[in-house]
């Protein structure tokens, strides 16, 4: 069968020649007369074939337990009857002759070429852009490092790649490039906000270290006019009072 | 003589009677001082228990723990805010000192395994304070497993 | 009624009062 695949593939890596046959077969092939129908032929290919394997068969086997070669030779000559029989059925039914059908018609798949040739144009079409791209990216590396590094770098490849402007429109590009929106301008507006976040923020910390300290002032406070409390209501206080209390009628 | 007789009784009686009002005087003042003693007293008296329920409640009020004198000696501890979802529910204990003047705790409601481990580290180290916090802390405990 | 209330301040007096006190006291511990 005929592969496009194979087809567009150079020499070198063009598929080697099938291995050759063992030297019995192709005498196989030989014995049979070319002036025979291809499906005759066809049909005889597989009769001496299977003949073939027989005779292979029979020096495995006469070693073998309980063989008789009488019996071997019988049934082998009966089977080979009964190939002989299907064959001439096939033959009749015109299976054989099909076998030879598809390699005389050409293979004209229309459809088939078709997806082919598109698919061709669709790599053609993804290789470009793709090399377009990468130029873009290149181009923006080579911005964003130091014009000095910039000069001397081996490393950055510009491939000028010469694209018409159609197609180059009708990339992906496109949208994206004029779509883009202006940062610096965002930023700039964001400055503002910034600045007055700022201010919130100082007011915010100093109210807060205020409070801390008002917090910090009352407690001390608190804990001054509570120890005074204690001492003047709590003067006498017993051991155990639990017990007096548990022990008092 | 009978008039004499009579006379002389007269006065006698007559002196009698001054001695008897005198002594009911002396009698109403000492009630009348009494009175006024016990008077002042007992509103002394009204006005420190007065103040002692205040403090008494304020503690109750603050700590979330009643305690209560009981029959048979014994002080019941009552834990109130224990359980967040109903705190007025009561966690209590009784407490009373045993014949060897140790304290003994008893009548746990609801019922604390390591009450009596509590009681021996209390008979041991007399810290009363530290025993109810922890107390409160078991039945807290509780409430959350 | 004076020996009643005398009766009275004297439980206040050796009883009530100083158990209330204990208490106090215990809260002030605790």
């Amino acid at each position: 069968r005929q592969s496009w695949r194979r087809a567009s593939m150079k020499e070198i890596n063009r598929r080697r020649s099938l291995p050759p046959f063992h030297q019995g077969m192709t005498e196989l092939s030989r014995s049979i007369s070319v002036d025979l129908a291809e499906s005759k032929r066809l049909g005889a290919l597989l009769l001496s074939s299977f003949q073939f394997s027989v005779q292979k068969l029979e020096p495995f086997l006469k070693d073998a337990q309980d063989f008789s070669l009488e019996s071997f030779k019988a049934k082998a000559s009966f089977l080979s009857q009964e190939l002989e029989h299907f064959i001439g059925s096939l033959e009749k039914d015109g299976i054989l002759q099909k076998c030879f059908e598809d390699s005389k018609e050409k293979a004209l798949d229309l459809n088939l070429e078709a997806s082919v040739a598109e698919m061709k144009e669709y790599i053609t079409k993804f290789s470009l852009e793709r090399q377009t791209w990468d130029q873009l990216l290149l181009w923006y590396q080579k911005e964003a490092l130091p014009e000095e590094t910039s000069r001397g770098s081996v490393e950055t490849k510009i491939t000028e790649v010469k694209m018409e402007p159609t197609s180059y429109l009708r990339s992906s590009q496109n949208e994206v490039l004029y779509t883009k929106p202006d940062y610096q301008k965002i930023l700039q507006n964001q400055n503002k906000v910034f600045d007055c976040m700022e201010l919130v923020i100082d007011e915010l910390q100093g109210s807060m270290k205020q409070l801390h300290t008002f917090m910090d002032e009352s407690t001390q406070c608190l804990q001054k006019v509570s120890v005074q409390l204690e001492k003047r209501s709590m003067q006498q206080l017993d051991t155990s009072p639990a017990r007096k209390l548990l022990r008092l009628h | 003589d009978n008039l004499l007789k009579l006379i002389a009784e007269v006065k006698d009686k007559k002196q009698e009677l001054e001695v008897l009002t005198a002594n009911i005087q002396d009698l109403k003042e000492e009630y009348s001082r009494k009175k006024e003693t016990i008077s002042t007293a007992n509103k002394a008296n009204e006005e420190r228990l007065k103040r002692l329920q205040k403090s008494a409640d304020l503690y109750k009020d603050r700590l979330g723990l009643e305690i209560r004198k009981i029959y048979g000696d014994k002080l019941q501890f009552i834990f109130t805010n224990i359980d967040p979802k109903h705190p007025e529910n009561p966690f209590m204990f009784s407490l009373h000192l045993n014949e060897a003047g140790d304290y003994e705790v008893s009548d746990s409601a609801p019922h604390l395994e390591c009450l009596a481990e509590f009681q021996e580290n209390v008979r041991k180290t007399n810290n009363f304070s530290a025993f109810l916090a922890n107390v409160r802390k078991a039945f807290t405990a509780m409430v959350y497993n | 009624e004076l020996d009643r209330q005398e009766r009275e301040v004297d439980e206040d007096t050796t009883v009530t009062i100083p158990a209330a006190v204990y208490v106090a006291q215990l809260y002030r511990r605790i």
